[in-house]
């Protein structure tokens, strides 16, 4: 049989090779507008792979959307499958995502994580980190959302190789951050940022490394709040939004503080669903529901981004 | 592949700054290898922590004994994970 993305199921969790498989069909059979671009390798030799959805032009802007930056999380990874293909299906469809795409580029790593994840499925399912070498440490791994040089090593990461928030050697000492910052600095034209995380029903914007407000506080606000309304629409799933620090705690060296302070106003991060019984193992039934609402909040987001350039 | 069997996750509501000071010691405990999920941030903000089997009964002693309430969210991690795993090859098939 000839192997085709159309029989892949979005309500199932699947391997790093399958992901991988998918992404190389998807590509390939929506080569208008889709394109897999490799942003370098992960620590175990992995590639790291994006998805670019454009419709044209020279160095648009853009939006960057990652997920499974925390490889236990696995719902986070399903999200993105199902988003990348939600953008393919509704591209010409749906007026909003198709004027989006005539104007801005989006990139999606569902993979963030993926040693990670691989060593979910194959070794300790409740991993987290990646999966570098810590010498002197008999512990594995760093936390990627501790590793960007937004105050790096200060309040809300842990400098001890053996926790779950360990912040790493240096920034962006994991090749995962790395990449990512590489090809966000070499690209220049990123306007949005999204990360998403789960679980706890959270919609959150810089800062995280501090208490202060962002000049741009009240508009990330009101846009996380009309974001968070469309998403509850939806199925009733209620979230609670605000800047990371004053909505859950002080956390250094994250992923959106970084993009923030390097000039990407709209960025945000999601933490999905939790339906208080799981945790972050949402049974796959959860999938496509927990996708379906995430979808209006994001193009609430990226459609505000590209009305209002800067 | 690790094991989880008999391992709990627990949630957990403090009632005040004190008790989320009482739980934010549970990290430090690393003979009792906790592993938070959600962590101790605020009094109006769940704590979701998972507990291995063989040490049970001394995290539940701990938080009783500081009049922390509880419920056990999952009651067996390594159900979940059969249960997931089951599902994955369902699918495939």
């Amino acid at each position: 049989l000839e192997r085709s993305s159309s029989t892949f199921s979005f309500s199932s969790y699947h391997t790093i090779e399958e992901i991988y498989d998918w992404i190389d069909n998807f590509a390939s059979e929506n080569s208008n507008l889709v394109s897999k671009i490799q942003i370098g390798q992960s620590y175990e030799q992995r590639p790291l792979l994006v998805l670019k959805f454009s419709t044209g032009g020279s160095n648009r802007s853009a939006v960057w959307i990652d997920t499974g930056i925390h490889s236990r999380e696995w719902i986070t990874h399903a999200t993105g499958l199902w988003t990348a293909n939600q953008i393919v299906s509704e591209y010409g469809k749906d007026p909003v995502l198709t004027s989006i795409l005539d104007t801005l580029d989006i990139f999606l790593e569902i993979v963030t994580n993926p040693d990670g994840f691989a060593y979910t499925h194959s070794e300790d399912r409740m991993w987290r980190k990646t999966r570098s070498i810590n010498p002197g440490s008999s512990c594995s791994g760093v936390d990627a959302n501790r590793n960007w040089d937004s105050n790096f090593g200060g309040t809300g990461s842990s400098d001890d190789a053996c926790s779950d928030d360990y912040h790493g050697p240096s920034p962006h000492s994991e090749v995962e951050v790395k990449s990512i910052v590489d090809f966000v600095l070499g690209h220049g034209n990123i306007k949005a940022w999204i990360s998403i995380h789960s679980f706890s029903q959270l919609l959150m914007f810089p800062y995280g490394y501090k208490l202060e407000l962002t000049p741009d506080h009240q508009e990330l606000n009101d846009l996380a709040r009309e974001a968070v309304k469309v998403l509850t629409t939806k199925y009733g799933t209620e979230y609670t939004y605000g800047s990371i620090s004053s909505t859950i705690y002080q956390a250094s060296g994250t992923s959106i503080d970084w993009a923030y302070d390097n000039g990407i106003k709209y960025s945000f991060t999601f933490e999905l669903r939790d339906t208080g019984e799981h945790g972050f193992m949402l049974p796959a039934s959860e999938i496509i529901p927990t996708a379906e609402e995430t979808w209006p909040a994001l193009l609430t987001i990226i459609d505000h981004a590209r009305h209002h350039p800067y | 592949l690790k094991l989880f069997s008999g391992d709990q996750v627990l949630r957990i509501k403090a009632k005040d700054e004190t008790q989320l000071a009482v739980l934010k010691d549970l990290v430090h405990f690393k003979h009792l290898q906790v592993d938070f999920w959600r962590s101790p941030l605020s009094p109006n903000l769940p704590v979701d922590v998972r507990v291995p089997s063989c040490n049970l009964q001394a995290v539940k002693a701990y938080l009783k004994s500081h009049g922390i309430p509880y419920s056990v969210m999952i009651d067996d991690v390594q159900v979940l994970i059969d249960k997931e795993r089951e599902a994955m090859a369902a699918s495939r098939r």
